[in-house]
């Protein structure tokens, strides 16, 4: 049984796309069959493993709107165990379309649940906003992963993201837990940076991951050439920052 | 007659905010009357400037909603000849409770032209998406600012929101032109950023702004103490690199 991890911050630009492609992938090195399914309108995480969005292909939109199978719109990536449910510029439009449709916070579920079986982890990446498409996310999951950038405005929106969480805690998905929170584009030579650290371990202490991803430019080079940071300079600080995330993200499956 | 420039870009963390009220304070220390309006939920402007968006005051919600006099909800900040109308995270659901209403794509521009004999210029800061408030901030404008981070990603999305800015000259603004587009966070030091420097002006040509912001830390830093950057360090690289960014924009309104 696929457990399903949505990576959510309303933020804009705090790592969500960079953490969905470099987690997903460096757990899928470790040989655990994982699907990484893009949600964001963006498709970000679809060009940035490697997919021209442009392209005609059957994607989120089909699966999610017009009831495609899913199976037919994933493709394999080439890291090995990695596959990829493609999105697509046409979801920017799902979102007022969907209006008054019974049952709308449920399509992703409905979805994750023909997947499960196939999959070991299923990562959701999300787009900066709180809408409908995000409540898809949060809905299917089994637990959310929080990046959160050091940064003053990142601190901001924590409680709004909480407060959502929650509601559908109360409502749409009871089982929903929080995975933990990733801090991401960390300076360590940076007061505002090591300040922002403290004060996320002191709120959320045991959830918020002992690994730190820093800023580091390979991360921000590998999307252009349609890698995960692995495949792209696994020497790097930026892929050894995730094959950190990664193992801790293995060893807290087995702690829970 | 006040001139209205919404700043906007879908792609999350490109520092809207950050130029909304950089920009916005710079012009204002110029001794030109200047309003920033923050029409995003995060309500990051409205916080960066020194005002918590928890507290209770009439803000952009009661303006565009319940039909408040927008002067209800303007105040001064301690930067001369600066005035804010906040945000409020109850802006969110306007998205949602919005749908349906006859002129809803409107109701920013209703308020702008209530303001334009008090204010030379009016800066809007928009959310990190396409929908209906980045919408109003379109219909609103006169012109479009464009910031841009110098990263991969952040080509991805201009197609996407020259289409939706076509689309709005089509229809509800034709007057709508594009003012310019700021390179943000720019590294001298990367290749990457760089490259995507001489791709914006390649593709944008006379539109992309000379000055180019550079990455400094006393910008993110600023937010925390509510200052903008030329009231919280004004010998700051990154005060400079804003204090260009308002002569080119000043000289720019002269030449059109
Ligand atoms: N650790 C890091 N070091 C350096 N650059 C990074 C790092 N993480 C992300 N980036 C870069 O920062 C930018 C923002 O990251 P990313 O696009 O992953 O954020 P996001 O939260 O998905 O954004 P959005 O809100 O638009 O979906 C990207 O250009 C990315 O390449
Ligand atoms: N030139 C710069 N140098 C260093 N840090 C910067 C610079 N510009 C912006 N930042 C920081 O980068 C982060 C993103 O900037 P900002 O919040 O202004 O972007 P945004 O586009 O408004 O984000 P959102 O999409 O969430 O609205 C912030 O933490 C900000 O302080
Ligand atoms: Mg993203
Ligand atoms: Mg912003």
């Amino acid at each position: 049984m696929g457990k399903v991890i949505t990576i959510t911050n309303q933020k804009g630009g705090v790592g969500k796309t960079t953490t969905a492609i470099n987690l997903s992938a460096t757990v899928a090195i470790a040989e655990f069959p994982t699907l990484l399914i893009d949600i964001d309108p963006q498709a970000n995480a679809t060009s940035g493993i490697g997919f021209d969005p442009r392209q005609e292909r059957i994607n989120i939109y089909d699966v999610l709107i017009n009831g495609t199978a899913p199976h037919e719109a994933i493709i394999k990536t080439e890291t090995p165990f990695l596959s990829l449910l493609p999105s697509t510029i046409n979801l920017v439009g799902a979102e007022v379309e969907l209006v008054g449709t019974e049952g709308r916070e449920r399509m992703l579920l409905n979805v994750v649940e023909k997947l499960r079986n196939d999959f070991k982890f299923i990562f959701v990446d999300c787009p900066p906003s709180l809408g409908l498409l995000t409540l898809n996310g949060l809905v299917a999951a089994d637990t959310v992963l929080i990046p959160v950038q050091c940064e003053y405005y990142a601190l901001e929106g924590l409680g709004q993201l909480l407060n959502t969480i929650n509601m559908v805690q109360q409502g749409l998905n009871p089982k929903l837990s929080i995975e933990g929170v990733l801090m991401t584009m960390h300076d360590g030579r940076l007061k505002l940076s090591n300040q922002i650290l403290t004060e996320i371990r002191n709120y959320f202490g045991e959830k918020a991951y002992s690994t730190v991803i820093s800023r580091n430019v390979r991360l921000s080079e590998a999307p252009s050439y349609g890698k995960p940071i692995i495949m792209y300079d696994a020497g790097s600080t930026g892929a050894r920052s995730y094959m950190d995330a990664a193992k801790e993200f293995l060893s807290r499956q087995t702690n829970s």
